[in-house]
């Protein structure tokens, strides 16, 4: 059987494979977009993401661990309607 | 489920909604049906009713945007935030927003019409094997006149089934040419063009001349979107897909994933990767714009987002068949307005259908290609548009209405009727489950309005077209793919239109007009069929294109009538009114049915 080619990869100029959010980022951006946390609790250096993501976990349905969790990314990360889940 | 604070809602049950723009990744008429079917969704469970208008003073205006978009909300690029909306109220209040950086589909690859071939207009099927290979675009493979094609079926080589996509060189779209197919090269300010382009223009739009000279005859056309390769992304967002083209020093005619860890499909949007480094995604499944508005239409109606992840208010989005109606979505929705005035609610059970084809506005072919891709077609498609109108007819109201009805009881304040039909010698206008009718036997006589249910209790509120036979007096009704014979008081149905000799690809019937003989035509959007009225049944090999039987009326009429002699073809608010002389049909006049026809 032929030799499998190692595959080639390449740089595509301007690929955003993935944003260069860290997770954390991510989901401080995503909570702060859809109503779980305020824009001043988003000062806060030691911002502590539990308590909000106990709150969207709750919202969503999810295991409710407190935690950054995967399936807390995975959510973070599908594609959703911009209308926010809390407050106005 | 959860309402906004304040429980708001609108105050009127008979909702109005205008669609500003539209997005180039769907067929207008496929925009404008996943609409009316996210409405529908909402209007079987409640006593609401979704009316389209052309105003802004609509109660839910619906708009494609980018990026900030002029409320201070921007979207963010493809995928993430996909569209929003605001709960009742005025102004910006009840609109719905959707991202057009998404590529909008029915949830299952991209949307693309076909024309001529031999599929009757079905949209392409992606992906699709050609001789053994997999294609996820429309390709010229196969031709030698690059004229893009695509199978209709998951399988050419045992199906044998393909359409021509749209493409510059098959027709242009508005402009000064006609709707003519590009010709290239073409001379533009004195350079020479072998593709369309965007130089001249400030908008972006893509355009080619009509002859080979635009400097001298100024005829020009813009070239139809190609939805199916225009890429997404990358840095040529917009831009078309080239094929073939050379990547690592290697040809590729159709996407691929080669260079990729990720597997995504991409393109290049010049023939030579290695040296340009153009490039983009390739079109994916897309969201389902019908899904996706239908769960908007919720907030502009006044719900908030669900904590139930089947439930369609649930914020992340899901792609599935049928209704979409959750039981959460049911309650929280007759939370606000109550059960609709039919039987015990029950969620739609709402399909997807196939997207129709869009014949394009202004092309009208002499005689489609027959040929298969593999050899050249004997002729393209040529030929002037058709001479339809240009604008909506001048006719202002003749007279003031006779009677003065309460609003939603005067027919002359209906946008636009459901269905008319000429029964018993009157004129019948049908509208939400109930009708009014006209006879002019002793003077102008305008009655009603009457429910359906009281003289036909087994139809539908919802009728597309209606039909009286004029030697037998049975009279059908069509709604969706179903059909009610009535004779008399007795009633032949609900049937399936397959029983008439009608394949799937036919949604609904828009009408039927006598020919004598025992024999109709029977139509649907842009085609029709010889009906045979005994038999209750179509021949299948008369299928034609309207505009060839009848020039000049538009190709998506939603009711067709014959009244007194002459046949009527209904779009929007107006009629185009066709005469039948040695055997030729010509348009004779085009009005508005409320002023020219019920004389309001």
């Amino acid at each position: 059987a032929p030799h499998q080619r190692q595959p080639t990869f390449v740089t595509f100029p301007r690929d955003l494979r993935t944003s260069n959010l860290t997770n954390i980022e991510l989901a401080q951006e995503y909570l702060y977009r859809y109503g779980y946390t305020r824009a001043a609790e988003m000062q806060g250096e030691k911002l502590s993401l539990r308590p909000a993501l106990l709150l969207l976990q709750k919202q969503l349905s999810l295991p409710q661990t407190g935690e950054l969790d995967s399936k807390t990314l995975e959510a973070i990360r599908t594609p959703r309607c911009g209308v926010p889940d809390l407050g106005k | 489920f959860q309402t906004f604070e304040g429980d708001l809602k609108w105050h009127h049950h008979n909702i109005t909604y205008w669609i500003q723009n539209y997005s180039e990744d769907l067929p207008r008429d496929v925009i404008d049906d996943a609409f009316a079917r996210a409405f529908a969704a909402w209007s079987a469970v409640t006593p609401l009713t979704f009316t389209r208008v052309h105003s802004r003073d609509a109660d839910i205006v619906i708009q494609f945007g980018v990026a900030e978009h002029g409320d201070g909300y921007p979207f963010d690029g493809k995928d993430g935030l996909l569209a929003h909306a605001f709960p009742p109220g005025p102004g910006i209040q009840g609109d719905a927003h959707f991202d057009d950086e998404e590529l909008w589909s029915l949830g299952k690859g991209v949307v693309v019409p076909t024309y001529f071939g031999n599929a009757d207009g079905a949209p392409c099927h992606f992906p699709f094997t050609f001789e053994g290979r997999s294609y996820v675009a429309c390709t010229t493979d196969g031709r030698s006149d690059d004229v893009p094609w695509c199978s209709t079926t998951a399988d050419y080589d045992t199906d044998r089934q393909f359409g021509f996509c749209p493409s510059e060189r098959l027709y242009t779209q508005h402009g000064t040419g006609d709707g003519k197919p590009c010709v290239f090269p073409f001379m533009f300010e004195g350079r020479s063009y072998s593709s369309c382009t965007t130089e001249g223009r400030s908008d972006g739009y893509r355009w080619c001349a009509t002859t080979a000279n635009y400097d001298q005859d100024k005829l020009y056309g813009f070239c139809p979107t190609r939805a199916d390769s225009t890429v997404i992304g990358g840095n040529s967002a917009g831009e078309l897909c080239v094929f073939p083209f050379v990547f690592l020093g290697k040809e590729y005619s159709s996407c691929t994933s080669e260079g990729r860890s990720d597997g995504r499909l991409w393109c290049a949007t010049t023939s030579n990767f290695d040296s340009d480094k153009k490039w983009g995604f390739c079109p994916d499944q897309g969201y389902s714009l019908f899904l996706v508005a239908a769960h908007e239409f919720g907030h502009a109606l006044g719900l908030d987002h669900s904590s139930v992840p089947e439930a369609l208010m649930y914020p992340m989005y899901r792609y599935l068949e049928g209704s979409p109606l959750h039981e959460d979505d049911v309650k929280g929705i007759q939370h606000l307005y109550g059960p609709g005035p039919k039987p015990d609610p029950r969620p739609p059970a709402t399909t997807t259908p196939k997207p129709q084809p869009t014949a394009p506005a202004t092309v009208c072919p002499t005689a489609p290609p027959t040929a298969y891709p593999s050899e050249r077609p004997t002729v393209g498609p040529t030929g002037a548009p058709s001479a339809g109108p240009t604008g909506p007819p001048t006719a202002g109201p003749s007279q003031a209405p006779t009677v003065s009805l309460d609003p939603t009881e005067d027919p002359c304040k209906v946008n636009i009727f459901d269905a008319i039909a000429e029964i018993q010698n009157s004129l019948h206008f049908f509208k939400d489950g109930r009708y009014w009718r006209l006879s002019e036997r002793r003077g102008r006589q305008l009655q009603g309005p009457f429910p359906i249910a009281s003289k036909w209790p087994a139809l539908p509120a919802k009728l597309d077209s209606a039909f009286e036979d004029p030697v037998s007096k049975k009279i059908f009704f069509f709604s969706g793919r179903q059909v009610w014979v009535y004779t008399g008081a007795s009633v032949l149905g609900p049937r399936r239109l397959d029983k008439l000799g009608l394949g799937s690809d036919v949604s609904h019937v828009t009408g039927v007009l006598p020919r004598g003989g025992g024999k109709a035509l029977l139509f649907s959007r842009e085609r029709f069929w010889r009906f045979d009225l005994k038999m209750q049944t179509v021949d299948s090999q008369s299928v034609t294109p309207v505009d060839r039987g009848f020039p000049g009326v538009p190709w998506n009429t939603h009711d067709i009538f014959q009244y007194r002699d002459k046949a009527y073809f209904c779009q929007d608010r107006f009629f185009w009114r066709v005469s039948f002389w040695n055997e030729v049909n010509q348009v004779d006049q085009v009005g508005y049915v409320t002023y020219d026809i019920l004389k309001c």
